[in-house]
């Protein structure tokens, strides 16, 4: 059961996903397990429904993990997802989002990726696809969005660890969430997980053009790492991807953005100054903790701002 | 399972646009020569590279000779690797 789960460890997918399977049965009143779709490798691309009622209700969308190497992003996932079947009709803030919204959380958005860094290489960021007449394996998917792609911040060559792929959506991995995300239709926010470098950044990274709703994100942001910062003291650095950190093509937030999510967030964990990628697991709950309250910042706004 | 043995993340603190670009064109090397964990970005943000320990001396030549200062972030990944595994195996016996 997911009682002797230890949250405050690293898992390998095969833990997470039996994970996930105990986690839906114990609070199967709330959560469900919706199958997206099957990555390169043919594993199953698993996401967590969390609902208290009705459908199509407007939805708020999580992924963790779409860089295999940053383990720090799936435990928080997992944590966070934990926080909110505990947290609900206790914390009033998320329980008026759970009535009138619901939050999909992809824990794994790259199950190849994350399996070979347990088995082969513990620093592989991509996933793992091939195609004849390519030497290098795999594409970023982080640079594999119909937005921008192929622009500035992305890389032609197969072999680069920004690799855009041969076309837009060309990884079974993207092309899941965006048929499921434009299937359901209701989505108003998103917000995209990785690791490392204490960031929270929002469209575009294609290109340093403004997005029309800049000064509310802008503003947004600063209120939710001002929130995180209060529970340990950790800085964040926020702004759009182009401006605070680089050029990006291709990127999730910038396609959430342009098909209509207002809210798109890229969140960029700790790593404290010398881990990097490998957080120890001790900060696990810690990082978990404050992201939750930045999380639940950007959520309540999407909850009190409709559109 | 790949061995990071000697491997280092050394932390680069560019001056300039100048000496970022000196940064990503070690990107481009064949073959890869540095696997940036942090990309060069601008010049107020830290560039973490992991370099493989064969090719340790030859690029701190190159950052020396180009005057980039650079810190070491990690001595040995294989060490942190080490001690990752090893908590995930206890963690697995407690969780038994």
């Amino acid at each position: 059961s997911t009682s002797s789960f230890s949250y405050s460890s690293y898992h390998t997918l095969e833990e997470i996903y039996s994970w996930i399977d105990n986690f839906v049965t114990e609070h199967s009143d709330m959560v469900s397990k919706i199958q997206i779709g099957s990555s390169f490798e043919n594993r199953s691309i698993l996401v967590l429904k969390f609902s208290t009622g009705g459908s199509q209700r407007p939805a708020i969308w999580i992924d963790a993990g779409i860089h295999s190497r940053e383990w720090i992003t799936h435990a928080t996932g997992i944590w966070t997802a934990k926080k909110i079947v505990s947290e609900y009709g206790k914390d009033p803030v998320l329980t008026d989002i759970l009535k009138a919204m619901d939050i999909f959380i992809e824990l794994v958005t790259n199950p190849d990726g994350f399996a070979f860094t347990h088995s082969m290489n513990r620093l592989w960021r991509k996933n793992k696809s091939t195609r004849p007449g390519i030497f290098c394996i795999g594409v970023d998917l982080n640079r594999n969005w119909k937005s921008g792609f192929g622009g500035n911040g992305s890389n032609a060559n197969p072999c680069s660890e920004t690799y855009h792929g041969p076309s837009p959506q060309s990884e079974p991995e993207v092309a899941a969430i965006v048929d499921f995300i434009t299937t359901h239709g209701n989505f108003k926010a998103l917000i995209s997980i990785h690791s490392y470098s204490q960031m929270l950044m929002y469209p575009y990274g294609k290109s340093l053009e403004p997005v029309s709703n800049e000064k509310e994100l802008y503003y947004l942001a600063k209120d939710a790492v001002k929130a995180l910062h209060e529970v340990h003291g950790i800085h964040y650095i926020f702004g759009s991807i182009s401006t605070t950190l680089y050029l990006a093509s291709g990127i999730t937030v910038d396609w959430a953005y342009d098909s209509g999510i207002k809210y798109a967030f890229s969140f960029e964990l700790r790593d404290t100054g010398r881990y990097g990628f490998l957080l120890p697991a001790t900060q696990i709950i810690p990082t978990a903790q404050e992201t939750w309250m930045a999380i639940l910042t950007i959520m309540e706004h999407t909850l009190k701002h409709p559109y | 399972q790949m061995n990071f043995t000697g491997d280092q993340v050394l932390r680069v603190l560019a001056k300039d646009e100048k000496q970022l670009s000196l940064l990503r064109d070690l990107e481009g090397l064949k073959p890869q020569k540095v696997d940036f964990w942090r990309a060069p970005a601008r010049p107020s943000l830290p560039v973490d590279m992991r370099v493989p320990f064969s090719e340790l001396k030859d690029i701190k030549a190159y950052l020396e000779s180009h005057g980039l200062a650079y810190s070491i972030m990690i001595k040995d990944i294989q060490v942190l690797l080490d001690e990752e595994r090893e908590a995930m195996a206890k963690s697995r016996r407690l969780e038994r």
